[in-house]
């Protein structure tokens, strides 16, 4: 494993971490997507279909249950959690799931690798992790105040992705063999889709005020 | 195999 990649994966694990402890803690998902969170839950549980079958690492194994674990109690706390769900922007989270899901099925059926239940569902968690953060971009347009937990997540969520993209380079480089093009043009588009967002994000951490996104 | 580097990932 390279340092990318372990970068890449630590703030992928902070971003979920983050979340938590604000959920956990605060009691409040104020400005947080369920609509995210749902399309989260079924990007991991149809990524890791292979968690029991093929063993790769302990760390592997390890890291898929966290991240499984934790998208489906971060919908678990929005849902039914008695205080936190009283916090829920039901009325901003308007994103429809099958807006994105159905594209993103029609596509893996399209264009996979192979032609197994495990491939079309593994290439429609790729197409799906790449747009399931709009829904939690288009809340936080919406959400005049944005506070300091939601933003971090969203930065976390967006470094991460570009750590994946500086791995995939230096693993093509240094492996031979290395190349998923799913895979690639997949993260490159999700990576584009936080360039926004990164911008409105530096331009208020260099002016000290707080994060707003232009309506 | 290409299909163990791909799948390593997360």
């Amino acid at each position: 494993m390279n340092i990318f990649r372990l970068a890449g994966d630590m703030t992928h694990l902070a971003s979920v971490l983050v979340l938590l402890l604000k959920i956990h803690t605060i009691k409040s998902c104020a400005g947080v997507s369920l609509k995210t969170q749902e399309l989260y839950a079924l990007v991991f549980a149809t990524r890791y279909l292979d968690i029991f079958t093929d063993f790769i690492s302990l760390y592997n194994t390890v890291m898929k249950l966290i991240f499984l674990g934790s998208s489906f109690s971060i919908v678990w706390y929005i849902r039914r959690h008695k205080i936190v769900r009283r916090s829920y922007d039901k009325d901003q989270d308007t994103f429809r799931h099958y807006f994105l899901v159905l594209p993103c099925l029609l596509l893996a059926l399209v264009i996979h690798e192979k032609f197994t239940f495990r491939e079309v569902m593994w290439a429609f968690s790729l197409y799906l992790e790449a747009v399931a953060i709009l829904p939690q971009l288009v809340l936080l347009q919406r959400t005049r105040n944005i506070d300091n937990l939601t933003g971090q997540y969203v930065f976390l969520l967006g470094a991460y992705r570009a750590l994946y993209i500086l791995n995939w380079i230096y693993r093509y480089f240094t492996e031979p063999h290395f190349v998923h093009w799913i895979t690639w043009i997949a993260g490159l588009v999700q990576t584009l889709l936080y360039a926004d967002f990164f911008y409105y994000y530096f331009e208020s951490w260099k002016n000290n005020v707080k994060l707003q996104l232009p309506a | 195999d290409s299909n163990i580097d791909k799948k390593d990932e997360l």
